[in-house]
């Protein structure tokens, strides 16, 4: 029953090219999916601004219009306000964890260099081991990377708190039952016009239309990060045939093979979205025109505007603070890892520390 | 993405 242990081992030019073709790789998922995520964030929000699809619902200007109910029973059925207050209160103690931990593993190293330094003022040349500040600069190093790290997460949950406190009021007012929600939304004369005219048909047809387009690009995000391949084999060939692995050359070449065809549909939908958003700009200038405009429609439009911002700004946060609780917990599993790199580092030199006393004390 | 990007250090560089 043997199994070759060393099976998946190479040469280490192929795994610093294999390394660089996942990087490569990544990079490329990651700005064909943001440029999807981008432009579905965009179309949100052009949809709010002009209060689509609400205005199109919202003929008896008192009822919630469909949308809008949909987009607050969505919220509630995440857990409203009180599951994301409850993860931003929980972010400061994962921070601290994390400072912690690496703190914790930054004084091991001082305390041992103290010590090391006070025993090389003590006994002089004859302490003739390296200085511990010297052999401690990499992890130093790394230690005042974590550091850094932190200060940005600290940024980031910062913004995180900001994005909260300006939307929490309109996601609070989203999140109540449906007669609360309705009492909180002015009135306004219906407008009588509206049912039965072309230009609603129309708009209707067009924001179906873009309903598609988002769907499609679910299906993409999909496809795109279910692409694997592995170059190590062609990595090897190359070795052993030139002596040398062209690695960007190969890389470009097989992510051009492989997402080439995604990359155009992608391309293809972001079009076709500009092409119906500026569709729908030119029918909305139509539509309002039909309606009556008057204060308290205008009002009533307003606030369903920003119920439906407050809808994406609870999935934006949701996502922030779900990035935001991963990031801490890959952290400290990275921080524990160092800290025992430091802790390693300083028990062998306190063995080699006590070792020398003996030989001084005995000479 | 907000937060700082960790794929760099899951991967332990150093060969002891």
């Amino acid at each position: 029953k043997f199994t070759d242990l060393f099976e998946k081992m190479v040469p280490m030019a192929v795994q610093q090219s294999v390394s660089a073709a996942n990087s490569r790789k990544a990079e490329t998922v990651n700005r064909l999916i943001g440029s999807m995520r981008e432009a579905t964030n965009l179309c949100n929000g052009v949809l709010a601004s002009l209060n689509l699809p609400a205005a199109l619902e919202d003929l008896s200007g008192d009822a919630v219009p469909q949308s809008i109910l949909e987009k607050s029973r969505a919220l509630i059925q995440q857990g409203g306000l009180q599951s994301i207050e409850q993860l931003i209160k929980d972010l400061p103690e994962l921070l601290q964890r994390n400072r912690e931990i690496l703190d914790e593993s930054l004084k091991m190293l001082d305390d041992e260099e103290a010590t090391d330094n006070e025993l090389r003022g003590k006994f002089n040349q004859r302490w003739n081991r390296t200085p511990s500040g010297d052999l401690y600069k990499p992890l130093r190093a790394e230690g005042n990377n974590f550091r850094n790290i932190l200060d940005k997460a600290v940024q980031a949950d910062q913004v995180v708190r900001e994005r909260y406190t300006a939307h929490c009021e309109m996601i609070a007012l989203l999140c109540k039952p449906e007669n609360e929600l309705s009492a909180a939304i002015p009135s306004a004369n219906p407008a009588k016009t509206l049912q039965g005219s072309e230009v609603v048909n129309v708009l209707r047809s067009q924001l179906a239309q873009l309903d598609e387009v988002k769907r499609e690009r679910e299906v993409l995000e999909g496809e795109v990060k279910s692409v694997t391949f592995d170059l190590t084999a062609k990595f090897l060939t190359a070795l052993a045939q030139d002596g040398a692995i062209n690695e960007e050359v190969m890389t470009s070449s097989e992510l051009d093979a492989r997402y080439g065809s995604h990359n155009q549909r992608v391309q293809q939908n972001l079009r076709r979205q500009e092409e119906l958003l500026s569709q729908i700009q030119v029918s909305h200038q139509e539509f309002s025109a039909l309606k009556q405009s008057n204060s308290e429609a205008n009002t009533r439009e307003d606030v369903l505007k920003k119920l439906a911002s407050a809808h994406d700004s609870y999935i934006e946060i949701s996502s922030n603070i779900k990035e935001g609780t991963k990031f801490y917990n890959d952290l400290t599993e990275i921080l524990l890892k160092f800290q025992n790199k430091c802790s390693d580092i300083v028990f062998a030199r306190k063995t080699e520390r006590d070792e020398l006393l003996k030989e001084l004390q005995q000479s | 993405s907000l937060y700082p990007s960790l794929e760099d250090l899951k991967v332990d560089k150093v060969i002891r």
